[in-house]
């Protein structure tokens, strides 16, 4: 596959590891086959060519959505970045050069983070949580939250009347 | 609002409506959503006195069935009126999205709508259907799914239970011959009596106890002891038993009795890519508001958003909720086109459907689990508190990984696929589209 780093080169390169998985698979599963094994255990050597497969896929679509509904993005780059490093066999040079243009992605995704999660429009009930409503009155919140807790209905928690006390008075 | 986020939303230099109206499938959708939203939610129903986690275990089963029937109510008399079962269709994004105001955890009304009326209608012969149908749906009955065995797998012909069937009385006698053989995970549990709930002679059951997360549905453990039913309560379809005992099959490609797992999975990818848009959306926020360090001596504490490494944590998890979210929309397209070409008797594509959706049910919940553990780090001590919701968001997609084929059997279900493919294509035979590109690996012996 040609690699020229661009989503579609890093979608070639993952079809061509792909490929290359399952040819490995294959040609295991037959040696082994041939050695005596039985088919069926052959498999369990299989499970990474299903992964690279899948990340194709949701690359694919990511990158052929991104492009026809939103333009080529940095979400969509950052993206299909971070999964060349994990299953991909490239260069030290390439990585190098990915790596650079990765953070450079950051960068300019870094004004529109809060956007990009707005558009979701989860509604803050549906989200339920302290910190993550759209007001952004996340201390105010955790500690409302925190007196609604059943510990706080009174001063002194009766385990001290009837545990710590005696403890410390030595008449446990 | 708070300062920091108001400055954010300032600076943000893309139109968040345009990109909500293309998550939503349409500035229609957007709409209607929003108004479901607005019917569902304003009154309050959802709300809770108490926070639920400070709640007992029994405390908290209560409360959710209680909300779960508030819940009910409001989608039958309100939004059904509103928008017509038609076009909202129980199981619709906007449905399980709304639910989610209701249940931090989740509804013992889960399985029944998930899971048991998908079965009905996938599984039963339209007769069975126009009697099963109208009930499961009016709520007069609640449906669970008891598949797994307490000592067993779900590899059918290898299970305890017996099913043996009395032609004298048409019907089938049920049997848990040993523990081993009790059915686990059961949830929604209705095999009792209608009127006080009581459990059916001949039939255990009872709740598993706590678990990691789903400890408001009520899932149990299921024995019978020669419990009987009767014969067209089995789901013929695809199958029939005969008032004789004989077994006809019914369906033209086994695969077709695994009908709702198949759309059980393909939703599953939905689920993923929502709830770790949920979780983002909070850590991003989080991260807008909170302020650490202090990088330049003198300096104010920088938003923590600033960091690349927190950047690094969040833009992924982002980018990986569009792209989850991308990839449902695709599969849910693919799983439609090919119940079509089943309804006209094509059955080739419902390997590849398969496959495709065990990898990718794999795949993403897998991910989205270990995405939201990272939008937790990424919130430090706050997000390790329950009120942040993202432990329950972990516990919750983590259980998606496991169910309804766990990861590593589907990934090996997929190789499977992944291995006959390479071999037709190795022989000259074509592949399926998605696959093509293993043609010119193996032509250019790459």
């Amino acid at each position: 596959a040609s690699w020229d780093g661009s989503p579609d080169g890093i979608i070639k390169s993952f079809q061509a590891t792909a490929a290359g998985k399952i040819s490995a698979c294959v040609t295991s599963i037959r040696k082994r086959v041939k050695s005596g094994m039985t088919f069926e255990d052959a498999w369990e050597l299989t499970t990474h060519s299903s992964i690279s497969e899948a990340d194709i896929i949701s690359l694919q679509q990511r990158y052929e959505e991104h492009l026809t509904l939103i333009r080529p993005n940095a979400v969509g780059l950052v993206d299909a970045f971070e999964h060349r490093d994990e299953h991909s066999s490239i260069s030290e040079a390439d990585i190098i050069s990915l790596q650079q243009r990765y953070e450079e992605h950051l960068t300019l995704i870094r004004p529109n983070a809060v956007g990009l999660v707005d558009a979701f429009e989860h509604r803050d009930e549906i989200l339920n949580s302290t910190l993550g409503a759209y007001d952004g009155r996340v201390y105010e919140r955790l500690m409302e939250e925190a007196l609604k807790s059943p510990l706080n209905a009174e001063p002194v928690n009766q385990s001290f009347h009837k545990y710590l006390k005696p403890f410390f008075q030595g008449k446990l | 609002v708070n300062e920091d986020l108001a400055k954010e939303r300032r600076k943000c230099n893309f139109d968040i409506q345009e990109l909500t109206f293309i998550i939503d499938g349409g500035e229609k959708n957007t709409i209607a959503r929003r108004k479901i939203e607005d019917i569902a939610l304003n009154g309050g129903a959802s709300l809770d006195k108490i926070p639920e986690e400070c709640l007992s275990p029994t405390e908290k089963y209560e409360n959710a069935v209680r909300k779960s029937v508030l819940y009910s109510k409001i989608v039958k008399d309100e939004l059904l009126e509103f928008t017509g079962l038609e076009s909202l269709g129980l199981n619709s994004p906007v449905i399980r999205r709304t639910s989610d105001a209701f249940f931090k955890d989740i509804s013992p009304f889960l399985l029944h709508l998930g899971m048991f009326v998908p079965t009905i209608m996938g599984q039963c012969t339209a007769e069975q259907q126009a009697y099963w149908l109208p009930r499961a749906l009016d709520m007069q009955i609640i449906g669970t799914y008891a598949q797994t065995e307490l000592g067993h797998g779900t590899f059918i012909r290898g299970l305890e239970t017996t099913a043996t069937y009395d032609p004298d009385t048409e019907e089938f006698v049920l049997h848990s011959p040993t523990l081993t053989s009790y059915k686990w995970w059961a949830g929604g549990l209705q095999i009792r009596d209608k009127e006080t709930h009581m459990p059916l002679p001949g039939i255990k059951v009872g709740d598993i106890g706590p678990k990691m997360g789903f400890n408001t549905a009520d899932n149990g453990f299921l024995g019978f002891d020669k419990f009987r039913i009767p014969r067209e309560h089995l789901m013929m379809k695809n199958a029939e038993i005969l008032k004789d005992g004989t077994y006809v099959k019914v369906a033209r490609h086994g695969k077709l009795t695994y009908g709702t797992m198949v759309f059980v999975r393909v939703v599953l990818v939905s689920e993923a890519a929502f709830n770790l848009a949920k979780a983002i959306t909070i850590a991003v926020r989080y991260s807008a508001v909170r302020r650490q360090s202090e990088p330049r001596p003198g300096q104010p504490e920088p938003q923590i958003l600033d960091y690349m490494t927190q950047q690094h944590k969040l833009f992924i998890c982002i980018a990986t909720a569009h792209a989850l979210q991308l990839t449902s929309d695709w599969l849910w397209r693919t799983f439609t086109a090919v119940l079509k070409d089943l309804r006209e008797g094509h059955t080739d594509s419902l390997p590849e459907l398969h496959a495709l959706s065990s990898c990718l049910k794999a795949i993403s919940t897998s991910d989205s689990a270990a995405l939201i553990e990272q939008c937790r780090l990424a919130c430090g001590g706050h997000g390790y508190m329950l009120s942040s919701n993202l432990p329950f968001l972990y516990s919750f997609v983590t259980a998606t990984r496991t169910y309804e084929g766990d990861y590593t059997v589907l990934l090996l279900q997929t190789a499977r696929f992944l291995v006959k493919a390479w071999e037709q294509a190795e022989a000259g035979n074509p592949v399926t589209p998605t696959l093509s590109y293993l043609c010119d690996a193996v032509k250019g012996k790459k």
